[in-house]
């Protein structure tokens, strides 16, 4: 079972 | 004012069905580097990042930085009634709440303009540092669009795992599964056929294919993609665009719960 990673959880808001 | 003039127009079109099919809106930077976007889709999976350094243009004026709202399913209604050999240059005034694509055809005998309305978009600009990836793969971009295709048609995610042995596609769905292997292979009669793989340590990450399937849109951009591999950080498919810059698509993996 595998979910799908969000672009927030890696980088931060700039 | 704003004056960006681009002799191989073709890039441009090529630009626009690369990304029309991820993002709806985003805001066109440009500044003294070049012409740039970032925008993710709206589920914030994905993300491309674009570059126009502006050395590539014939001619580029950009007094000051300026972001400019379009929607791009209307730039590229637009940017289709521009010819494959057409020169497009770009025009937007201070303060104005529109932009005019200019077509001229090679020899001069036709020229066209196009205004286009431009809206304000609120987007979220996210900081993108530089890092160390654990492997990167160069391969010709039309069999990476092969194998994304293939691999759709079995299953709805990538494993993508590069070994020392090669870098590994594999997906499973209901029908069964599918794995593609592609080996290093330099010897080829031109540098553009050839898959080659830096690894730094293994890495095996799974991916949506929906998404990875979009980015191959670009491919007309270029006959070589470069992915580059990290665990725990979300891939980097880019396609160089001529000798003027890029389009990096940023895909988040799937993670195990």
């Amino acid at each position: 079972k595998s979910s799908q990673g969000r672009l927030e959880s890696f980088f931060k808001p700039s | 004012m704003l004056e960006l003039r681009l002799v191989q127009g073709s890039l441009l079109k090529k630009v626009l069905e690369a990304i029309k099919e991820l993002v709806t809106d985003a805001n066109f930077d440009c500044s003294a580097t070049g012409f740039s976007l970032q925008a993710m889709d709206s589920s914030h999976v994905a993300l491309v990042a674009l570059l126009l350094r502006s050395e590539g243009f014939e001619h580029y004026r950009c007094d000051r930085n300026l972001s400019m709202g379009m929607n791009l399913n209307n730039v590229s209604k637009m940017l289709r009634c521009a010819g494959n050999d057409d020169i497009i240059t770009l025009k937007a005034d201070d303060g104005s709440d529109t932009v005019t694509f200019m077509f001229e055809s090679p020899n001069q005998d036709k020229i066209a303009d196009f205004e286009m309305k431009l809206m304000d978009i609120d987007s979220e600009h996210l900081g993108i540092p530089e890092a160390e990836y654990h492997a990167i793969v160069k391969m010709p971009s039309a069999e990476f669009a092969r194998i994304c295709k293939d691999l759709s048609s079995i299953g709805d995610t990538v494993v993508i795992s590069v070994t020392k042995e090669g870098v590994k596609f594999s997906t499973r769905g209901d029908i069964g599964n599918a794995n593609i292997v592609c080996r290093q292979n330099t010897t080829v009669d031109k540098p553009e056929e050839a898959t080659i793989i830096e690894m730094q340590e293994p890495v095996s990450l799974t991916f949506a294919l929906r998404y990875m399937n979009s980015f191959t849109k670009a491919t007309p951009l270029s006959n070589t993609v470069t992915i580059s591999l990290s665990s725990e950080l979300p891939v980097v498919v880019e396609y160089k665009v001529a000798d003027m810059g890029y389009i990096r698509f940023y895909l988040a993996p799937k993670i195990e719960d």
